[in-house]
C-alpha cells in the first residue's frame, strides 16, 4: 500500500488544511509522514460522504458557523433532554460546550471555502443530537431519518452505526468498565498521536476495535486536532479520544456512501479487515497476532482506520452471514481469589456444536463476571482463547477503592479473537495487583460467544492478495477443506 | 425545575429583508454580532457582548426594543442548559 507523499495532489484553500495532519500527514508538528487516515485515496475515488448524515451526540452544534452551516441537517437534529429542536451550544454551568461543534467540523466541515479546515467526509451532513440515555425517544423521532438504537432496528434493519471514544482515563482507568465503550454495538475508537505513539491519557481496553488520531503527548500546539470551534472560530487544539471518534465517524460516512447497505456488523468487519498497523507503536503493549493471523494491539485494536481501503472494500462488500449467540459455558460456584498469585479457571466448550445456535467464526466474546473484593481497583482479569489469544479484560485502576459493589454480571468484552474458532478450552485468570494484600471471591464466569456459523469472508472479492481479507479467506478455505476431508473420511470408515 | 439561565444570544426573525438589514438592526440596538440561521428563512442569531453570558434575569430592555422594531417579527432571548457532561 506504499504511496509516495508527493503523489497526493489534493489542493484545498482552507487555511487549516495543511495542519490537519490526521488527513494527510506530511510530517507536520514532528509527525510521521504517511501516518494518517488515508482519506486522500477515498476522496480521489470520489467518496466524500454525499447523502450521509452523522448525528453528533454532544452539547449541540454551532450551526451558524460558516464552515458548518451548509452541511447542517436541521431536520435530523433534536435535543430531547431540553426539547430543543436545533440544539445549539449555549450556556452551560461549566462552559465546556464546544465539543459538539469541534466534532462536527472533523466530520463535515465544508471544503475549499477558505474557512478553517476540511471534514473527513466534507460533503456529509451533521445533525445535533443529545445524550444517549434518552435514545429510545430518538428512535421514535422521524424513523426514516434517524439512525436508531437498538442497532438492529435502525436504518431499516441494517442497524445503527455507533462510534464511541474509548476514554481518556489514562493508566488509572480501563474502558472495559465503560458500558458504552465496551458494548458490542459500538465501535470503540482509541487515539494515537501524530507520530504513532499512544496518548498519555490512553486506556488499556480489549473492546477497542480500531484507532484514529488526536493530541496527547506533545506540547507542540499544532499536534492537536484542527477543526471548527464555537462562534465561527477555528481551533488546532481539539483533544482526547473524543476528538478521535468523529474522525472515525467521518471515515464510516465515506464507507456508507460507497455502500449504503452496510449493516452495523459489516462496518465492524470492514474495520477489522482494513485497519492498518502502519507505524502505531507502544512500548508496553506489543502488536500480536490472533489465532487466525489478524494483527491486533491491546491499545490500538486492529490498527488505524484506512479510508481508502475501507471504501474500496465496501463498494463490493457482501453482507456477512447471520450472527448467532452461544453460551459457551458457565461457572457459578464461588471461587476465592488468593491475595497473592492468581485464581485460574478453565471452561471447555464445543461452542454449541450440533445445536441451532452453534458459533464457528467469532466476532465479539463476552466474559460475564460477578466478583467482589476488598478493593475493586486492584482486580486484574485476563482471558485466553483456545487458539492462544490472550486479552486483558480488566487492568488495575488505582483510584477505585470500592469494596461493596464489585462487578455484578458485568459483560467484559474482547474483540481480539475475531475470526477464531471458539471450540476448546478458555482460561480465565483473576488476581490482585496493588500495594496492599486484598481478598475477593468470584461468583460467576459465563462465557458468551458471538459470531457466524459459516465463513464470513467466503463471498467477498479479494483485490489485494497481501490484505488481511485474502489471508482470512485463505484460512477459511483451508479449514473448510480440512473439515470436508475429515467428514468424508469418517463416512468412508463407517461404511467399511 | 432549576431557574432558567438567560444567555446573551437572541433569536431574531424578520418579516423579510436580508443580512444587510439584520446587521443594521443589530447595530442600531448595540448587538455585536449577527449570523444567519441556515435552516430558518429570515432567522438570525444576535450576540450582545455587553450582556453576561449567563444570568438569572431576562434582559427585558433589549427584548422589548427588538420587538418594537417594525421590521422584527419575533425576538427570543435564548435560555441556557444545566447540561451535565459525562
Amino acid at each position: 500500500g506504499y504511496r509516495d507523499i508527493n503523489e497526493i495532489d489534493i489542493n484545498m484553500n482552507d487555511p487549516l488544511f495543511t495542519k490537519q495532519w490526521y488527513l494527510i500527514n506530511t510530517g507536520q508538528a514532528d509527525g510521521t509522514p504517511g501516518l494518517d487516515l488515508n482519506v486522500a485515496e477515498a476522496w480521489e475515488l470520489g467518496y466524500t460522504g454525499k447523502g450521509v448524515t452523522i448525528g453528533i451526540m454532544d452539547d449541540g452544534i454551532d450551526y451558524l458557523h460558516p464552515d458548518l452551516a451548509s452541511n447542517y441537517n436541521a431536520q435530523a437534529s433534536y435535543d430531547f433532554s431540553s426539547n430543543d429542536p436545533y440544539p445549539y451550544p449555549r450556556y452551560t454551568d461549566d462552559w465546556f460546550n464546544s465539543h459538539g461543534t469541534r466534532c462536527a467540523g472533523e466530520v463535515s466541515a465544508a471544503a475549499n471555502n477558505n474557512i478553517c479546515g476540511v471534514g473527513v467526509a466534507y460533503n456529509s451532513k451533521v445533525a445535533g443530537r443529545t445524550y444517549i440515555k434518552i435514545l429510545c425517544l430518538i428512535c421514535l423521532y422521524r424513523l426514516n431519518l434517524t439512525r436508531c438504537i437498538p442497532p438492529f432496528q435502525g436504518r431499516g434493519g441494517k442497524g445503527s452505526i455507533y462510534v464511541w471514544a474509548s476514554g481518556d482515563g489514562g493508566s488509572y482507568d480501563d474502558c472495559n468498565c465503560d458500558g458504552y465503550a465496551s458494548s458490542m454495538w459500538t465501535i470503540s475508537i482509541n487515539s494515537a498521536i501524530n507520530d504513532g505513539r499512544t496518548a498519555l491519557y490512553d486506556e488499556s481496553c480489549s473492546s477497542t476495535l480500531a484507532s484514529t488520531f488526536s493530541n496527547g503527548r506533545k506540547r507542540n500546539p499544532e499536534a492537536g486536532v484542527a477543526t471548527t470551534d464555537l462562534y465561527g472560530n477555528c481551533t488546532l487544539r481539539h483533544s482526547g479520544t473524543s476528538a478521535a471518534a468523529p474522525e472515525a465517524a467521518g471515515v464510516f460516512a465515506l464507507a456508507l456512501e460507497a455502500n449504503a447497505d452496510l449493516t452495523w456488523r459489516d462496518m465492524q468487519h470492514l474495520t477489522v479487515l482494513t485497519s492498518k498497523r502502519n507505524q502505531l507503536h507502544d512500548e508496553v503493549h506489543q502488536w500480536r497476532r490472533n489465532g487466525v493471523g489478524l494483527e491486533f494491539n491491546h491499545l490500538f485494536g486492529y490498527g488505524v482506520l484506512d479510508a481508502g481501503a475501507m471504501v474500496t472494500m465496501a463498494k463490493d462488500w457482501k453482507t456477512v452471514p447471520e450472527r448467532f449467540h452461544c453460551v459457551g459455558g458457565s461457572i457459578q460456584e464461588a471461587q476465592k481469589i488468593p491475595s497473592t498469585g492468581k485464581l485460574v479457571l478453565t471452561l471447555t466448550t464445543d461452542a454449541c456444536e450440533g445445536k441451532e445456535n452453534f458459533v464457528r467464526y467469532l466476532e465479539h466474546v463476552q466474559a460475564v463476571i460477578t466478583v467482589n473484593s476488598t478493593r475493586r481497583g486492584d482486580l486484574n482479569i485476563n482471558m485466553t482463547s483456545p487458539m492462544g489469544t490472550k486479552s486483558i479484560l480488566l487492568s488495575r485502576r488505582p483510584r477505585d477503592d470500592d469494596s461493596k459493589v464489585g462487578f455484578d454480571k458485568w459483560p467484559f468484552m474482547t474483540t481480539h479473537s475475531w475470526g477464531e474458532d471458539p471450540r476448546g478450552t478458555w482460561v480465565l485468570e483473576v488476581g490482585f495487583v496493588g500495594i496492599l494484600p486484598q481478598k475477593g471471591v468470584l461468583k460467576e464466569w459465563t462465557l458468551m460467544l458471538h459470531g457466524t456459523q459459516s465463513a464470513p469472508y467466503i463471498d467477498q472479492i479479494v483485490k489485494d492478495y497481501q490484505s488481511k481479507l485474502a489471508m482470512s479467506k485463505k484460512e477459511e478455505l483451508e479449514e473448510e477443506l480440512d473439515e470436508a476431508v475429515e467428514r468424508s473420511l469418517k463416512s468412508i470408515l463407517s461404511k467399511n | 425545575s432549576d431557574p432558567a439561565v438567560y444567555t446573551n444570544h437572541f433569536l431574531v426573525e424578520f418579516h423579510h429583508g436580508g443580512e444587510a438589514e439584520a446587521a443594521q438592526v443589530a447595530a442600531a440596538y448595540g448587538f455585536h454580532g449577527v449570523r444567519k440561521l441556515p435552516f430558518v428563512e429570515d432567522g438570525y442569531h444576535f450576540f450582545h457582548n455587553g450582556l453576561a453570558k449567563g444570568r438569572r434575569r431576562r434582559s427585558l430592555q433589549h427584548q422589548l426594543r427588538l420587538e418594537k422594531d417594525p421590521r422584527v417579527k419575533k425576538a427570543v432571548q435564548q435560555i441556557g442548559f444545566g447540561r451535565k457532561k459525562r
